[in-house]
């Protein structure tokens, strides 16, 4: 924890990335939403860790256990990058970082 | 005629000062008049809820609660080494402390429901924080945050995508669509020269940011002005001065009852009390309806110090004190007759690329848009809220510059104030900065924005590169906004503030949650590990019932031919040790047709091995009798007119 609290370190648990998926439309959207989520999770080495709160479209994704050593999580840093960046369904994502707030 | 026995009720003079009259939020009236925050849920969003105290757990709100950073729907705070996890337990006293419990301190909404996020306590990603703000936002009316971004005079930050997407998503479809309502502490950096406009939790127009005066009507010294601060209420001051009184947690050094809680922090949790007592009144008020009602309601006051300016809508604005005082007769009176605001009509203009150099004070960098009545004609907008402008500026010591908005009005706004404490060399980058200041004002018309650097002129200079405006308001004219001061100055009597008197108000919208019910991962861990113990043991049963059939039917049955029912004596019978189950085989007469039996074999079949008690059924008896295969029978195995064929 004391490693993890510096601000822009990475998050807590590990590697995570926030992804914006294209929202499609009709019936049925948030299922086929989540089973993209899945693939593309798979396909970038993560694991797709669900929905974010109540926003549609917005899915975390993990990194998996056992990646431990440094040049793993590297690996895997730029695996999910170039997966995530290249990929068309994805409108946006961003690796997740520590924030630094205050009680006041 | 208000009377309470808890015993510290005397000393919350925010509720009541009878040392100082009127230097209080006014709120007895209010609740003479049965209102008390009844049917409204506050959200403390902090580092957890002691909900099992006694003066919280009665009016805690278990529904509306999480703890994020464990993952699991209960928020009480855990004991730490600085003790520091009191916070949110004290901030959730200020709003919901139930009386005449004869138990330290009463809530400003003493009776609405209090419900608690823990999020600060560990550690907190943009995706936590999109989390919390919509965490059970049925359920949660008002979300207190008094909590944000470092107040050390140097750091630039907000709510970051997540946190952005949320608070918006919570406006749109939180409370049934009538709108979350955030209300955010304006920050404590006062000594560091800060600005709450360097916060963009602050400066959102989705919040309510809210600043703290001390007893005397002051800006303490840890207060920030601000250009985009809606208002006031009561804190603590320097040490000579009373602070606030409130629930405080009761673990480590707790002892359930503080008369020490300050800052912000202190003054945020008293809004959303506030605010609470009016959506007791008024269920459908929006989150633009909340406010409005402060910047029509809170008042300005004697204050030297304070630079309070009155503007074009005839609203007195001040960096130190926003609005105004906070005044609960006030809010619950015009919340009682208000009807909602039009809907929000925005204006954004082009990006205004300038790449000017910005010179040294007294010199500035003025730069000009000019808002048409074309421009504002497709939506409609004609009065504004919020005034926000968006720049990108590069610069060697980004605290050396300083920024102020002229709306047409020629209202001006400090809203990037000089920070002596920020050297950060990286300027701003898209940042946003706003101002309430020119509320109701008419929105067409040239606005100016006006760069200066006050610091050293040995530095480079810095470059205005770009920048954007954007407007919000509403179709409200000039006259509508002065048709609604009168009508609220009206109301102010108390004289609509009861019962038979109620304006309609639209049901809302019926949005789902994302989960109605969530396993949590300690919970499935427990399960699987009971599963896995079950299927164990059952596996293992069932393969010593098995192999154990296995060996009998060896030794004694199927050795040739169909299967033989073992006999049974009499005495095995009685001593007990006779198989209780009826055997599942069909009996099959010589000459084909079969017949179903009924019991157990009898004792006449001379074949028949010895009886089998329970436990005869060993590893190595074979328990697929069922299944032998069919032989042909010599003459003399045949028994009877029938044969068993199993």
């Amino acid at each position: 924890l004391a490693e993890t609290d510096r601000p822009g370190a990475q998050g807590p648990g590990g590697l995570s990335w926030a992804v914006h998926l294209d929202s499609l439309e009709g019936e049925g959207q948030e299922e086929t939403l989540e089973q993209q989520a899945d693939a593309l999770a798979q396909a970038a080495g993560l694991l797709n860790a669900g929905r974010i709160g109540e926003l549609q479209g917005y899915y975390l994704f993990t990194q998996p256990a056992g990646h431990q050593q440094e040049q793993q999580v590297e690996a895997l840093r730029q695996q999910a990058e170039t997966v995530l960046a290249r990929h068309e369904a994805v409108r946006w994502h961003s690796e997740q970082r520590l924030l630094k707030r205050a009680k006041r | 005629s208000v009377h309470f026995n808890d015993p510290k009720y005397p000393q919350q003079w925010h509720l009541n000062n009878r040392r100082s009259p009127g230097r209080d939020i006014n709120v007895t009236g209010v609740w003479e008049r049965n209102v008390t925050g009844r049917g409204v849920t506050v959200v403390v969003v902090d580092d957890g809820v002691e909900h099992t105290i006694q003066d919280i757990a009665p009016n805690y709100s278990p529904e509306g609660s999480y703890d994020l950073n464990s993952n699991d729907p209960d928020p009480m705070p855990h004991p730490d080494v600085e003790n520091g996890n009191h916070h949110g337990t004290r901030c959730a006293g200020e709003i919901a402390a139930v009386p005449n419990n004869s138990f330290c301190a009463v809530g400003v909404a003493y009776g609405s429901r209090i419900a608690g996020i823990r999020v600060l306590d560990g550690p907190l990603t943009d995706s936590m924080e999109a989390v919390a703000f919509n965490k059970h936002y049925q359920i949660n009316d008002i979300y207190s945050c008094s909590w944000g971004p470092d107040d050390d005079g140097k750091t630039v930050d907000g709510p970051h995508q997540l946190g952005k997407a949320a608070l918006q998503h919570g406006v749109i479809a939180g409370r049934r669509g009538f709108g979350s309502i955030f209300v955010v502490a304006s920050g404590n950096g006062g000594q560091h020269n800060d600005n709450c406009n360097y916060d963009g939790y602050a400066n959102s127009i989705y919040t309510v940011t809210i600043g703290a005066v001390d007893e005397e009507g002051r800006m303490p010294f840890y207060a920030e002005e601000c250009a985009s601060m809606l208002a006031v209420t009561f804190s603590g001051g320097d040490k000579m001065l009373r602070s606030i009184v409130t629930t405080d947690w009761d673990l480590q050094k707790g002892t359930g009852c503080t008369e020490g809680h300050t800052g912000t922090s202190a003054a945020a949790p008293l809004a959303a009390g506030m605010i609470a007592l009016m959506l007791q009144v008024r269920p459908c008020l929006t989150w633009r309806d909340v406010q409005h009602i402060i910047v029509f309601t809170a008042t300005q006051y004697e204050d030297r110090r304070a630079d309070w300016v009155t503007n074009e809508a005839g609203f007195s604005h001040s960096h130190q004190h926003g609005f105004g005082l906070l005044n609960a007769w006030r809010l619950v009176n015009a919340a009682k007759i208000w009807t909602s605001v039009p809907y929000l009509a925005s204006y954004v203009s082009p990006v205004l690329k300038e790449n000017k150099a910005i010179p040294l004070s007294p010199h500035s960098l003025e730069v000009l848009w000019n808002v048409s009545r074309t421009d504002l004609e497709m939506s409609g907008l004609k009065t504004l809220e919020h005034v926000a402008v968006t720049v990108s500026i590069t610069h060697p010591r980004r605290g050396s510059l300083e920024l102020k908005l002229f709306c047409p009005s020629g209202m001006m706004s400090l809203i990037g104030a000089p920070r002596s404490m920020d050297s950060d060399p990286n300027g701003f980058n898209d940042w946003t900065f706003s101002t309430v200041r020119c509320w109701g004002e008419r929105a067409k018309g040239t606005y100016r924005l006006m760069v200066r650097d006050v610091g050293d002129e040995t530095l480079q200079p810095g470059i205005l590169q770009q920048w954007q405006l954007t407007l919000y308001g509403s179709v409200w004219s000039p006259v509508d906004i002065k048709d609604r001061q009168r009508l609220l100055e009206s109301a102010m009597s108390g004289k609509y503030l009861h019962d038979g008197f109620t304006l309609p108000c639209p049901p809302g919208l019926k949005i789902p949650e994302e989960d109605g019910y969530t396993i949590t991962p300690n919970t499935l861990k427990t399960l699987v590990l009971v599963g896995s113990f079950t299927i164990f043991w059952t596996v293992y049963y069932m393969l010593e019932i098995y192999l154990s059939q296995r060996n009998v039917a060896t030794h004694r049955v199927c050795r040739s031919g169909p299967c033989h029912w073992p006999q049974r004596s009499q005495k095995a019978r009685e001593e007990g040790t006779e198989l209780e189950s009826v055997p599942l085989c069909n009996s099959k007469d010589p000459d084909g047709v079969e017949t179903e039996r009924e019991g157990p074999p009898t004792t006449s079949d001379p074949l028949a091995p010895d009886l089998l008690a329970p436990g005869d059924w060993g590893p190595s008896q074979d328990r697929s009798t069922l299944n032998c295969p069919h032989h042909h029978l010599a003459p003399d195995l045949l028994q009877g007119k029938e044969e068993q064929i199993c």
